[in-house]
């Protein structure tokens, strides 16, 4: 991670990730910066270069990123 | 060990609608640990915090061409809080206009490193993009191009937003008395008539600084940063203060007359400090009390006294014999707030591997108290826009900002340049990733992914 952490530690273990069943799912409180930020980093992690490529608006929502075939 | 499928994401106080000077940006990441079992987790006690939690989880998801698996993550605990808090960029869309698109591409990469603070130097000599709803003549006569150079206030609202839902403050900087040459042309008598050493009026459209004891100034000065108060939400506004030429101030009869009425003899720091004690004064009574100040350093520099609680930026000392870390010492012994951008001129470019000294310098390696080193609250890389537009701000800018991100964000110790290099390359090929156009740091590598690929 960059800027480096002030603690982590971690193991060799790992999980898998599947876009289409990923979700962030909000338990404390939500609002608005909470709301984008998820679908922001939903699109980072997962897609990272869309943000950058024509013609999707910016940012697309998960359904446009989707139903996208070029995804 | 499982497919993850979601991450909880655990605000516990409600969101706060703006960050601000002392914003919490302290996160916990849980996934798999032993009191966290085969689940994921980031927390906070505030949605800044959510923010830099999520930047740190998209970089700890990874491919391996070993699995072949395109997304992973490892079970990992990260407890994680900056050291600074002010973590700022200055940006200059004055000598060059810098786009929306732009701006918030830059201000995209400045929350994946972490940095908190967009000092928009808006205006200066060259021009004047901002356009006042008050004074729009300013704007009109003073930008490059009145329709297309400008940030009209729905662009500023814009970028405001932009940056708030990324936890990045915008803290604008309007420039004065010196570098105003382009509010002058739609604010006549606005800026000092210069005359020559005979007392000769020269030629009419050669003028100096704001001209500092015409009364009507004030009243414009106040009306302009009332608005500018009202525009911006973030308290802190940055007045400039740097690189005031006398010049015409010591040729002016009128100005002349008023040092003698006075008796300040030939000290124009007393008239700097006049012209200051007016705008802090004017803005004050319009702003209530409200309204904070970031100067550049020469007004210390020139014992100029400032309201408590302004921040002092400290900009020079990088090439001079005079050393940044002892302007730090000097200044933070008076008892100012202080931040750093000495050590953090990216404009000025060389070719090879420079980006070692901007990691290596450090804000409080200075001799001075403990009591001294808290009151330096943080640095800013500069991106002045001379040389540098929107075709080249941005893979100048990045991943060079990137390691004073890191020094100003991470512990102190984390300083070693040959651990960095390897971790700087991974960042910028993700950045380069995620579509960012920004430059090899560490000259021979490749990336997964370049460029147009």
């Amino acid at each position: 991670v960059w800027p480096k952490p002030q603690q982590q530690t971690y193991s060799e273990t790992f999980f898998v990730l599947r876009p289409t069943m990923f979700q962030f799912q909000v338990v404390g409180e939500r609002c608005d910066i909470i709301d984008e930020a998820v679908q922001r980093y939903y699109q980072l992690i997962f897609y990272p270069g869309a943000a950058a490529s024509a013609p999707l608006a910016y940012p697309p929502t998960l359904s446009v990123i989707q139903d996208n075939p070029q995804f | 060990r499982a497919f993850l499928d979601s991450v909880d994401i655990d605000l516990k106080q409600p969101c706060e609608y703006l960050p601000s000077a002392d914003m919490i940006e302290s996160y916990n990441i849980k996934i798999d640990t032993p009191d966290n079992p085969l689940k994921a987790t980031i927390s906070s006690d505030s949605v800044w915090g959510i923010l830099r939690g999520l930047e740190s989880l998209s970089q700890l998801v990874y491919s391996s061409t070993e699995t072949g698996v395109a997304y992973q993550i490892n079970a990992t605990e990260i407890v994680d809080f900056p050291r600074f808090s002010y973590r700022g960029l200055m940006m200059d869309s004055a000598r060059h206009y810098m786009p929306l698109k732009t701006i918030k591409k830059m201000t995209d990469l400045m929350a994946q490193n972490k940095m908190n603070v967009l000092h928009w130097h808006l205006t200066d000599d060259a021009s004047f993009p901002y356009e006042s709803t008050l004074f729009p003549n300013i704007s009109r006569y003073g930008s490059f191009q009145p329709f297309s150079h400008i940030y009209t206030a729905n662009d500023v609202r814009e970028v405001i937003e932009y940056a708030r839902m990324r936890g990045i403050r915008v803290i604008p900087e309007f420039d004065s008395p010196d570098h105003t040459q382009s509010w002058g042309r739609g604010q006549p008598k606005l800026l000092t008539e210069c005359y020559d050493d005979n007392g000769v009026l020269k030629v009419p459209d050669e003028y100096g600084a704001i001209m500092p004891i015409r009364e009507e100034n004030y009243v414009f000065l106040q009306q302009f940063f009332g608005e500018i108060f009202n525009t911006f939400p973030d308290p802190f506004v940055h007045l400039g203060g740097d690189e005031v030429s006398y010049y015409c101030w010591q040729r002016h009869p009128e100005i002349k007359a008023f040092m003698a009425a006075n008796g300040w003899g030939t000290d124009f720091t007393k008239l700097e400090q006049y012209y200051f004690d007016r705008l802090t004064a004017a803005t004050q009574e319009i702003t209530q009390n409200q309204m904070r100040y970031i100067v550049w350093q020469e007004l210390l520099d020139l014992n100029i006294t400032l309201p408590t609680g302004t921040i002092v930026e400290v900009w020079k000392g990088a090439k001079e014999e005079l050393n940044f870390l002892d302007e730090l010492a000097r200044i933070t012994k008076y008892g100012y707030q202080t931040i750093l951008s000495s050590p953090w001129y990216l404009n000025y470019i060389s070719y090879g591997l420079d980006w070692e000294k901007y990691y290596l310098a450090e804000p409080l390696d200075f001799d001075g108290s403990d009591e001294q080193k808290k009151l330096v609250i943080g640095g800013e890389v500069a991106m002045w826009s001379e040389y540098v537009d929107s075709v080249s701000v941005i893979p100048r800018t990045w991943p060079r900002a990137s390691t004073v991100a890191e020094r100003l964000w991470s512990d102190r110790s984390v300083n070693d340049t040959t651990l960095a290099a390897l971790r700087l390359e991974e960042h910028r090929c993700r950045l380069l990733k995620r579509g960012f156009m920004v430059d090899p740091s560490n000259g021979v590598n490749f990336c997964e992914q370049e460029w147009d690929m």
